[in-house]
């Protein structure tokens, strides 16, 4: 927040007081002015000499806030090939879109109408191409009208953002765009600034939007007032910065101009982004009109900040960088671009490095993440592609895929800076995949390049798919593109700052000379943060007091994916001091502490895990032969016996050969006929009868001796009354089984008794009771008949007998 | 069911003999040459008024002849693209 200041510039523009995202207004209230554009004018900065043009539906030439800064020169017609960008009129008023668009670049300013662009003196244009069927060859046209001569080229639109769209420019676009980069501006090349995707509630992923997600050029997402992601804005890792847009209702709204020279606050997406950044850049470029393409790139990562920005994955990369996905590198800030880019020295030439190209292919199983690293010198034996610091990152990949949207793509570079390529889309059925897609991350930027990169897919299957289709991942190719020196941090760098605004007052039109003459400042140029340092900062010094913030450290340089880059004076849990680099170095996974990076290199183990002393390694589960030790968190060696105890050395679970589990311990196995008895720790004799034994005592046996019964765990040699002996497969005995009930004796079968106990009479192979049935007339006999009641074991004592007796 | 490709009657071809070259080619087989693409050199922009103006198939006919003149190094079918304002 910046307190109002009553020496602030002043214009007459109707809506000036409502452009929140320009300025201060309510003297007495603090306000957000976080983007810095009217320092920027203050330090004599309007985008003067610099050329806009809108790639869109046309622009209103006569728009009286745009009339005067219109130029014929960076406008064409496309559409209707002619020179004229006028928009089509109709009911709808659908071809406003490019002319709300110019005129948050170049509305002029103090002219009682509308607005106030950000580059209220740039020359504005308009390219019309979207009103009309939109081919390779509209878009290639389009992006190389007169090269040398326009400097930015805003476009606010692009494939469809439905979440399920992956297209790109075409072969012609592409090739104008490499064009305008290497020949456009005179050599300087040319600035393409697009809006980044606005199908946030589609959870679209502008990686599948092949303009966002190229390196020539540069994307724009939106944050609200309050720093919150609006409903439209996609994530991905090309965003590059991020300028203020409308959000929800509650929230204060961008003001434009609009079609039949009219005002309006309806704009909003991320194409009130890409034309606000098109006029900060112009700003930038009248302050230094030298600055090549890749220039403001850098300038763009070196001045944007994350202030108030809400976003969850904030993370400060290899090169001490905060980015994220919904943002890039934050907010933009007109004025430090301006002073970056006064004193600004052209960044060494680009070089472009092949790290890797792996067409070995692999499967792609559900619900699995698949991981391949590849070890890069980042083509340093060779001299004109040697890339040390890194701009972009590419990864080409070919993928096959039953279902696109069930895809995360991650990459991770040797600093640790996880770059998410592509997110899961929720409505991405298309069983295209992807065939030598290119996606991009800027979130590497300045990190070192040489070391091991690691590509990271992962299936997550929705619902509605068959979970055993598996896809491909056929080929991935890692592109690095940046330099083989620091672009910026040389010895040479640092230049005498002029202390003086390099304006005056005649070179202004005397309205704006009038208006200037009473707010020109003579202002130290102070960019650098002069405040106190964190403790644990080094002698290089630091960016801001945190830890953070440090350009070395005193102790120890504590970096990685989650928690970031900081100084720290001692490591954590789960790192280990690497003395020679002053860097935490993470230790393998489950190592609480650990001598080195290595599986085997463990000295304790975090919770859920068992220290293994033989291969100082930290396992989920013990190996055989050891158990777990909740108390020592260690794998302890069981009893020399077993093979897998519980608990306890001596509990054995499982015995080795040669031994057998006795209770829960692991016994030697004793000769036939004897018995391990462990009082004596020696082989016994069983009982006569027993082939095998638990024991001496003869109802301790487990098998009985030869021609010997088992009944009730004893052998005996015949089986009691009531009993009839049965042999079981696999048993080299017989058993005693129990005749039917009151039966004495039985046949060997045991199914028919032979004799009955007193009181019973044997009856067809049973024994029923010697009573009568005092209700057993003629009818109900003949029902015990018919039925075959008899029969049955079950109903046999239902007055068989007396049925019988009575014929 | 995945998007279709919408074709147009326009093409885009690459001749790298100059743009008179391009238009005799062009009125060769039919097309009219609308002039270079843009900044790109020998890259011409064609148009053939007898072909459907969108068609979810590239339709083969005399004009179809044009790839394999010797004097023309490639030929693009231009394909008509959907593009959202942000």
């Amino acid at each position: 927040h910046i307190r109002a200041d009553q020496n602030l510039l002043y214009f007459n523009d109707p809506t000036w007081s409502n452009m929140w995202y320009l300025h201060c207004e309510n003297k007495s209230s603090r306000c957000r002015s976080e983007m810095n554009i009217m320092a920027a004018w203050q330090r004599g900065y309007t985008g003067k000499n610099v050329v806009v043009s809108i790639l869109d539906d046309g622009v209103e030439r006569n728009h009286p806030d745009l009339v005067q800064n219109y130029d014929p020169f960076a406008s064409y017609d496309v559409n209707g090939d002619d020179q004229d960008p006028s928009p089509r009129y109709d009911a709808n008023n659908e071809n406003k879109h490019g002319t709300r668009c110019a005129g948050e670049v170049a509305a002029s300013a103090n002219n009682s109408y509308c607005i106030v662009g950000i580059a209220y003196n740039a020359r504005i244009g308009g390219i019309r191409m979207l009103d009309g069927d939109v081919t390779d060859v509209v878009e290639a046209k389009s992006l190389g009208i007169r090269p040398d001569y326009i400097d930015i080229y805003s476009a606010s639109w692009g494939p469809d953002d439905d979440g399920k769209t992956v297209d790109g420019p075409g072969s012609l676009a592409r090739k104008a765009f490499e064009d305008g980069i290497k020949k456009g501006r005179k050599g300087l090349g040319s600035i393409f600034v697009w809006a980044s995707g606005n199908g946030g509630r589609e959870r679209d992923y502008c990686s599948c939007d092949g303009y966002t997600n190229s390196i020539y050029t540069i994307s724009i997402s939106s944050t609200t007032e309050n720093g919150y992601k609006p409903w439209y804005l996609e994530e991905c890792a090309s965003t590059l910065a991020t300028t203020y847009s409308s959000g929800a209702f509650y929230e204060r709204k961008i003001v434009t101009t609009d079609l039949r020279q009219r005002c309006t606050d309806d704009h909003t997406g991320t194409s009130v982004s890409a034309p606000m950044v098109a006029g900060i850049i112009a700003l930038a470029l009248e302050a230094n009109p030298l600055l090549n393409w890749r220039d403001v790139q850098h300038l763009l990562v070196k001045t944007s900040r994350s202030v108030h920005l809400r976003a969850p994955d904030w993370r400060t990369n290899g090169a001490g960088r905060k980015v994220s996905h919904l943002y890039g590198f934050g907010l933009v800030d007109a004025e430090a671009m301006v002073v970056e880019a006064k004193k600004w020295r052209t960044v060494p030439s680009q070089h472009v490095c092949v790290g890797t190209s792996d067409k070995r292919p692999r499967f792609i199983r559900a619900d699995q993440l698949i991981r391949t690293t590849a070890h890069t010198n980042a083509c340093a034996d060779r001299g004109g592609q040697h890339v040390a610091y890194v701009e972009h990152v590419v990864v080409q990949v070919t993928i096959s895929h039953p279902r696109r949207g069930d895809l995360q793509i991650n990459l991770i570079s040797p600093s640790g800076t996880k770059s998410q390529l592509l997110g899961r889309r929720t409505f991405d059925y298309s069983n295209e995949g992807f065939k030598n897609w290119e996606f991009m991350t800027v979130h590497c930027w300045g990190e070192k390049a040489e070391g091991e990169w690691t590509l990271e897919i992962q299936d997550i299957p929705s619902q509605l798919r068959n979970p055993e289709t598996q896809g491909k991942l056929k080929e991935w190719t890692l592109i690095l593109y940046g330099t083989a020196e620091h672009p910026y941090h040389s010895a040479s760098f640092h230049h005498s700052r002029s202390r003086t605004l390099d304006i005056s007052a005649s070179d202004l039109e005397p309205s704006k000379a009038a208006v200037f003459q009473g707010h020109l400042e003579f202002i130290e140029e102070e960019d650098e943060y002069i405040g106190p340092c964190h403790p644990e900062c080094g002698d290089r010094g630091c960016d801001g007091p945190s830890e953070e913030q440090c350009l070395n450290c005193v102790h120890y340089s504590l970096g990685g994916v989650k928690t970031g880059r900081k100084c720290v004076s001692a490591c954590p849990s789960g790192f280990m001091a690497d003395v020679a680099s002053r860097r935490c170095r993470r230790c393998h996974r489950g190592c609480e502490t650990c001598f080195g990076r290595g599986q085997n290199q463990c000295s304790s183990c975090k919770r859920g895990f068992y220290f293994q002393m033989e291969t100082n390694s930290c396992t989920i589960s013990c190996s055989a032969g050891t158990y777990a030790d909740d108390s020592l968190k260690h794998c302890l060696k069981c009893h020399q016996n077993c093979r897998k105890c519980i608990g306890y050395p001596d509990r054995c679970a499982v015995c080795k050969d040669g031994f057998s589990l006795s209770g829960s311990m692991c016994v030697p196995d004793c000769e036939q006929g004897t018995f391990y008895n462990p009082a004596f720790m020696k082989c016994d004799k069983c009982h006569s009868s027993c082939q095998a034994c638990l024991g001496s005592g003869k109802d301790q046996c487990t098998q009985c001796a030869k021609d010997f019964h088992l009944h009730d765990w004893r052998c005996v040699p015949f089986c009691g009354q009531g009993f009839y002996s049965e042999e079981i497969p696999g048993l080299p005995h017989k058993v005693c089984r129990r005749c039917e009930e009151n039966c004495v004796s039985c046949e060997a079968t045991g199914k028919n008794c032979v004799r009955c106990k007193e009181g019973y009479s044997l009856l067809s192979g049973s024994c029923v009771t010697n009573h009568t049935c005092s209700n057993a007339d003629e009818m109900f006999c003949e029902m015990v008949k018919s039925s075959k009641l008899c029969e049955r074991k079950l109903f046999i004592q239902f007055c068989c007998r007396t049925c019988l007796l009575a014929g | 069911s995945n998007p279709r490709t919408v074709y147009s009657n326009h093409w885009a071809v690459r001749v790298p003999g100059g743009p008179e070259v391009a238009s005799e080619l062009a009125a060769k087989y039919g097309y009219l040459n609308l002039g270079q693409v843009g900044n790109l050199e020998n890259y011409y922009h064609f148009y053939h008024s007898k072909t459907i103006k969108r068609s979810t198939y590239s339709i083969r006919g005399t004009h179809s002849f044009l790839q394999m003149d010797p004097k023309v190094e490639w030929v693009q079918q231009q394909e008509i693209k959907k593009r959202v304002k942000r």
